[in-house]
């Protein structure tokens, strides 16, 4: 696991973090609902909890999906290439690329080489809001590539170290014991 | 565009070719320190999106020099790959997944795996 420069994290008395969605986007319930399964990932290891708001302004994490040159200096580059990015604690955005082809449920059946796992990215970037960087660890969820077809949304041990360094566990269950470490789901196609 | 599953995707919209942004490097499977190959300044282009080559350049050359060849070894090195400074087949199928656009290695410094390392000494200081 690797941390950004200085290590940056949400301060002791922000441990109830909100989210809120890009109005623009128009997303539904489906999809703000594979956000929600993916913020869970990172709270059953940590003391942090996540609620989504519907006012996008106040909200602590912000999350959209843009196309191309959409303002950031950081461009997405259609089809593959760069899916999302997001940025270090406390600025709270995520930007995922409008041009993919995002799939929300079964990824399996996939076979499709452009087909990438929306809750997979999104487990990912989550990381980044927090305040960890990329991992050597290929099995991390923090390890920076995916190939389509591909499903990794549990933390794996490098990920909960990591994470665990700039939060502490969660209260309510023991480090040592809790959710199951995550390996790494693959369509038969790979 | 999101889909319950890849069965629900109308067919046009289903690229049957992995063509990503970064498909032409392809061509450079192979190449080494000394070269002059066409696409490799598109190469150092994006190791310097993902930090690992400093300065940031608007007219990279296309010739393998020592600096790529150094990049090119970071990069192997953070992605568990021999890390022999040039671009054989593991590392060219590496770069060509789809990825997260966070650089790797930020400011120069943070490698994908400095955490422990950062940790260890907040830990010892802790104490």
């Amino acid at each position: 696991y690797s941390f950004f420069p200085g290590m940056p994290r949400w301060s002791s008395r922000r441990r109830d973090l909100t989210y809120a969605f890009d109005p623009r986007n128009q997303l539904s319930d489906d999809v703000k609902r594979v956000f929600g399964n993916a913020f869970t990932r990172w709270s059953e290891w940590t003391p942090l909890t996540f609620t989504e708001s519907s006012n996008y302004d106040t909200a602590d994490l912000k999350i959209g999906f843009y196309g191309g040159n959409h303002g950031d200096g950081e461009d997405f580059d259609g089809v593959l290439g760069t899916l999302a990015h997001a940025f270090a604690p406390p600025r709270g955005l995520l930007h995922l690329d409008s041009d993919e082809t995002w799939i929300i449920d079964d990824v399996f059946a996939s076979g499709s080489p452009s087909a990438m796992d929306l809750e997979s990215v999104a487990v990912h970037e989550i990381g980044h809001l927090l305040g960890l960087g990329h991992s050597s660890i290929e099995e991390a969820v923090m390890f920076p590539t995916i190939s389509s077809g591909v499903r990794k949304v549990e933390l794996a041990r490098d990920d909960v170290e990591g994470i665990q360094v700039l939060y502490g566990s969660n209260p309510d269950s023991n480090s040592t014991v809790g959710p199951t470490f995550g390996g790494r789901e693959t369509s038969g196609a790979h | 565009h999101f889909f319950p599953n890849v069965s629900s995707i109308p067919p046009s919209l289903l690229p049957n070719t992995t063509a990503g942004a970064w498909d032409s490097f392809h061509k450079l499977s192979g190449c080494h320190s000394g070269q002059t190959v066409p696409g490799i300044s598109k190469l150092k282009t994006y190791l310097h999106y993902f930090g690992y080559i400093g300065n940031a350049s608007k007219n990279y050359t296309d010739d393998f020099d020592d600096g790529l060849e150094s990049a090119v070894k970071n990069y192997q090195l953070n992605f568990n790959l021999n890390t022999t400074g040039e671009l054989d087949e593991p590392t060219v199928n590496q770069i060509l997944k789809p990825r997260c656009g966070v650089a790797d290695i930020i400011n120069g410094s943070s490698t994908m795996n400095s955490g422990k390392a950062a940790s260890m000494v907040g830990h010892t200081v802790a104490h």
